[in-house]
């Protein structure tokens, strides 16, 4: 059985079964290299999805985080970027289900309530 | 204080845990710095409940009235640890098990594993933040975990990351002091991360985040708790 937490929710909007719920279209990306990378990662993380357009749908998303993971390899070039168990949701799904610190915007850094700690010496 | 320090060797942090798809890490943010703090009180590494703080708690930021603890939509540590100070303490993982939803709350006072007596939040500057988790154990941390969601492994030390957004809680447990950095033209000294999305992420369900520069904002929402051994 798939683990509840590696179903994926249907997302598209249930208009043309061929464009995203964002509009967009990704017949374009069947058999190319990276639908064969999008199956690979299916098979490694044990993926499931209920309908063939949410697999489209899905496999669009990999394929713009596939693009995320080689900006985030520029950026950050000392660790590893790339495919996750997470390449298949997008940002926005990816901090709603897998974050929830509710620290948003700290430009005052003493919003914190509780005590400070008092400073340690740390020299020597 | 030591080049290097890993509380994974003096045996108080216990296995890494997943969250599931539910915003829940500021709970398992929390079990952890109570973890770490109940055993160099005791000298047992008891497991503890995030369940319990995803259908109990309902705490509220003082100053923040929208920031409530609010199951797998959100919460801050916080505001975790004034609910259990008030609650009486935490039921361990055994008693009161992850679910990964949120449900109505079963707390039993009788049950209580651990109980909290106090908390704080630790200054900003990275050598200060060392020097409490040296002396006081794990510590419960929030950062921007805009790069966590591609991350394999090595020490994450990205050019462009934002401090002042945190949207992720996770435990530190440590920090090294090798750790090449290209850009930084130095050998990289770097956090040992606790995350909560299962061994199969990261390094082993861990993350490393060069220390000395407030990488995505690591060093702003950073708290120890104190527990009361009865």
């Amino acid at each position: 059985a798939v683990p509840e937490e590696f179903k994926i929710r249907q997302v598209t909007d249930g208009r043309n079964p061929t464009t995203t719920a964002h509009g967009g279209s990704n017949h374009h990306l069947l058999g190319t290299p990276a639908e064969h990378r999008f199956k690979s990662f299916i098979q490694e993380y044990n993926k499931e999805y209920c309908t063939r357009e949410e697999y489209i749908n899905r496999l669009g998303v990999f394929v713009k985080n596939l693009l995320r993971a080689a900006e985030h390899q520029a950026l950050d070039p000392t660790a590893v970027h790339g495919v996750t168990q997470f390449s298949d949701l997008t940002s926005e799904e990816f901090e709603r289900m897998y974050m929830g610190v509710k620290g948003g915007d700290r430009t005052s850094l003493l919003r914190e309530f509780g005590s400070h700690a008092p400073p340690m010496v740390v020299k020597d | 204080l030591p080049n290097s320090f890993d509380w994974r060797e003096k045996g108080a942090v216990t296995d890494v845990k997943m969250q599931g798809s539910c915003g829940s890490c500021w709970a398992f943010s929390t079990t952890g710095s109570i973890e770490g703090a109940n055993f160099i009180a005791t000298g047992k590494l008891l497991n503890l409940s995030e369940q319990q703080l995803v259908d109990c708690d309902n705490t509220c930021d003082k100053k923040d009235r929208k920031a409530c603890d609010s199951g797998c939509r959100g919460g801050l540590m916080t505001n975790a640890y004034k609910y259990l100070i008030e609650a009486g303490g935490i039921e361990e993982e055994d008693s009161y098990p992850y679910t990964g939803k949120r449900g109505e709350c079963k707390f039993s006072p009788d049950k209580v594993a651990v109980k909290v007596s106090n908390f704080t939040n630790i200054p900003i500057d990275e050598q200060q933040i060392a020097a409490y988790l040296v002396n006081h154990g794990p510590l419960a941390v929030g950062l921007n975990a805009l790069f966590m969601q591609t991350y394999i492994g090595g020490v994450s030390c990205p050019l462009i990351c934002g401090k002042r957004w945190i949207n992720h809680g996770v435990l530190l447990v440590g920090y090294g002091s090798k750790g090449f950095s290209i850009l930084r033209l130095s050998n990289q000294p770097y956090w040992i991360i606790k995350n909560s999305w299962g061994k199969r992420w990261g390094e082993n369900g861990y993350y490393k985040l060069c220390r000395g520069h407030g990488m995505c904002g690591m060093n702003t929402m950073v708290s120890a708790v104190m527990t009361q051994t009865s």
